[in-house]
Parts: structure tokens; sequence; C-alpha cells
């Protein structure tokens, strides 16, 4: 499973 | 927020408002999908799930509400308009886009960062804004002539993801551990995909020519 990221991107 | 993304922001800001401005002043939407407009809209709402819940900063609540309600307004005013939904290419405008958020959707159950419903639907809407543009460029090359203003709004919406790009080998090399695997690799696809549209755009430009697509 993937690290989850912040979704700090639009 | 880092200079890259900032542009990249503001591309994909002037490729709407290019857009909006191509259907209001020439009260026209020949040229353009409606199914792509669709697939924007589903990928804005299915991203944007946590607006009212993490608050990143200002900018970013204001240009998400942006982005849906512009992408809410264009498919609204294609579908309901009746000036402008009579310039739709409605038997153009024939790619089974389903077909794109069926792949979207399943590939994101089975490559997602968490199985949570927030995480699937996000790596989702960033599977679905790859493939999102395919029925814009199918039309156009059904269409043949690209008008200068659908042409600007293809070209901005391709070059917001190549600063994407840019953002996240910025960001690679700056901050420990950034990994954006899904989106990384999600945006090359995205941005390759428009490869062809820019190179016979360039190629337009460079001969003052209008925009031609080979059939």
């Amino acid at each position: 499973c993937l690290q989850e990221t912040q979704k700090d991107e639009l | 927020m880092n200079i890259f993304r900032f542009a990249g922001d503001m591309t994909h800001l002037i490729s709407i408002l290019v857009l909006l401005l191509k259907i209001y002043a020439t009260k026209s939407c020949s040229g353009i999908s409606l199914k792509t407009q669709e697939l924007y809209a589903l990928v804005f709402l299915t991203r944007y799930l946590d607006l009212f819940t993490d608050f990143i900063s200002v900018y970013n609540t204001i240009m998400k509400l942006v982005f849906i309600a512009s992408s809410l307004a264009v498919v609204c005013c294609m579908r309901m308009h009746r000036v402008v939904r009579r310039s739709y290419d409605k038997d153009l405008d024939t790619f089974r886009h389903y077909f794109l958020i069926l792949a979207s959707f399943v590939l994101a159950l089975l490559v997602n960062e968490k199985f949570t419903f927030q995480e699937i639907f996000w790596a989702f809407s960033i599977y679905l804004e790859a493939l999102a543009i395919l029925p814009q460029l199918v039309l156009l090359q059904r269409s043949g002539n690209v008008d200068n203003l659908t042409g600007q709004y293809v070209f901005f919406l391709g070059a917001y993801r190549a600063f994407y790009i840019l953002n996240w080998i910025y960001r690679y090399f700056t901050e420990q551990h950034f990994s954006r695997w899904i989106a990384c690799v999600s945006g090359l696809v995205q941005t390759v995909l428009y490869a062809d549209f820019f190179y016979y755009y360039f190629i337009s430009w460079k001969n003052n020519a209008k925009m031609q697509l080979p059939a």
C-alpha cells in the first residue's frame, strides 16, 4: 500500500 | 506552494476562463466535447470531497470552489442554454466516456494510498483526469479544424499538468519523504496524451496558420 500523502494540491 | 504549482494553477484557471469566454462570447460550444466537461466536473467533485473537512488555505479553498462551480456551469450551459446547446456537435462527440469512468474506478480500487472512501475517490479523480481529455481530442480530430479559442483552451489545459510535473520534481528534491506516485504517474500519462495536440498546435503557431489536425 502506498504512503498516504496530505492533499495540499489542487 | 512553489512557482511551478502556482503557474500550473493559474494556467488551469486561464484554460477555464478561455472556455467560458468562448462559450459566452460566441454563444457557441462547437468543437467543445460535453463528455470531457462532464468528466471534469466529476473529477473536481470526487477530488474535493475534503473541501469542508480539511482546511489547507484560503487560496486552496477558493480555487476548489472555482473549479467545481465553473465545470458545473459549463456542463449546465451546454445542456440547458437554448442557444448554446444547438451548437453542440452531438454526432461527433460520441466517445464512450463511461468506460473511462469505469476503468478509473476499478484502478482506484486496486491502486490507492489507503482503502478509504475519500482516498479511493481521490485516486479515482486523479486517474479520470488523465483520461478526461480523450473525448475532446477525438472530437477535435473528427471536426478537423480547431478554432482559436478551443485550441487555446486545450493548450492551457494540457500545459497546467506539465507545470505540475515540474512542481513534483521540485518538491521531490526540496522535501523529505515526498512521494506522490499516483499523481506523478497519472500526471505524466495525462501530459503525454496531449503530445500530438501540442505538436500540431506548435506547427500551426509557427506557420501562423489555422490549426489543422490530420483526420
